[in-house]
């Protein structure tokens, strides 16, 4: 039986082994080579013709056709596995959520929207500067030359994400649109993006005390923003949908932006209800503004007199799916 | 979805975070 056994053993191959094993080690080193690569030269960048064929994806129809579709109410005894099929995907904790029954949310929208239990988020009273949401540091640090960092190496100008001055902030003395924005010579801009995937709490809260004088919103793509495509793209944050709001805090200058995705297409601030996000017509480049402060032949409501005032850690607004 | 905070501070704000790093709504971002 020894013989036999032997007999039916596959007799070793040297010459596929060396070359299975030598293909191997050449396209590890390759790809080592390439890493290196991308590190010294910065992340591959999309050409101009591929976000053309980005942008000619109809995203805001496809956003607001998401939206449709998680607005329908489920069966009662549909909802538990939809939602435990999502957050099995996306690792929401559901122990967090105010409302922890899943049969409470009508929809996928609604459960998009849950709350929180309110002891869940503490806000720092040490710090001036807190989180506004749940999510992902993508990049944070010091403006130069009006250029802001989308991720490491890639830039977008601030004046394309901002919009133009208004007459009123804008100071013909300065020779820069961020000194524009600076109240004083000392002083200094900086920034920081939050990424909030899909199963994150996706309400935005007040990240200091400060006062919000002005809304602008601009309409735009609705492309993904995942770390990925912010990597990929180059100035995303300026093509998208976002929604503005700018003010003042104890510092000077402060704006809070809310910027769309695909799938999460819709904003929506508390305080502001003429704002309308993700809708099937608009003028591309086009913004809209609205003051909430009381200019001298503008009457406004009291509470908007002097802009609305806007605690740490007060919620403000929502991003909403579709 | 995204959120972009853009402010004015003194020079020698300090950030405490890490590229990547998560975070939650109301966890400190920096300091003077």
């Amino acid at each position: 039986s020894l013989s036999t056994g032997s007999r039916m053993l596959p007799r070793p191959r040297p010459f596929p082994l060396l070359v299975v094993t030598g293909g191997c080690y050449l396209g590890y080193q390759q790809y080592k080579r390439r890493g290196h690569r991308d590190e010294e030269t910065g992340p591959h960048l999309a050409t101009p013709t591929q976000v053309a064929l980005y942008r000619t994806f109809p995203t805001r129809l496809v956003s607001r056709a998401w939206g449709r579709l998680n607005g329908l109410d489920l069966p009662t005894w549909l909802r538990k596995p939809i939602y435990s099929l999502y957050i099995w995907t996306f690792g929401v904790n559901m122990q967090e959520a105010a409302v922890e029954d899943l049969h409470h949310y009508k929809n996928l929208g609604e459960f998009f929207r849950r709350r929180l239990k309110p002891a869940v988020r503490p806000v720092c009273a040490a710090s001036c500067l807190t989180s506004p949401a749940d999510g992902k540091i993508l990049h944070f640090g010091r403006v130069k030359n009006s250029e802001v960092e989308q991720v490491k190496g890639i830039t977008y100008s601030l004046e394309n994400f901002l919009g133009p001055q208004t007459s009123r902030s804008k100071d013909l003395s300065s020779s820069s649109f961020q000194e524009d924005l600076l109240s004083s010579p000392d002083n200094d801009l900086f920034h920081v993006v939050v990424y909030l995937a899909p199963g994150d709490y996706h309400c935005f809260h007040s990240p200091t005390n400060w006062t919000v004088e002005m809304r602008r919103h601009f309409p735009g793509a609705l492309m993904s923003v995942n770390p990925g495509v912010a990597r990929w793209v180059k100035e995303l944050f300026c093509l998208n949908e976002r929604v503005v709001l700018r003010g003042q805090w104890q510092h000077g200058f402060f704006s809070l932006t809310a910027v769309g995705a695909t799938n999460v297409g819709s904003i929506r601030v508390y305080f502001d209800q003429e704002l309308q996000t993700n809708t099937p017509r608009y003028n591309k480049g086009s913004f809209h503004d609205r003051s909430y402060v009381a200019t001298d032949n503008q009457v406004k409501s009291a509470p908007e007199e002097g802009g609305v005032s806007l605690h740490k850690g007060e919620p403000v607004g929502e991003f909403n799916l579709g | 979805s995204t959120i972009v905070l853009l402010f004015e501070a003194p020079r020698d704000f300090s950030f405490s975070l890490q590229p990547g790093q998560r975070i939650r709504m109301g966890e400190g971002l920096g300091s003077l």
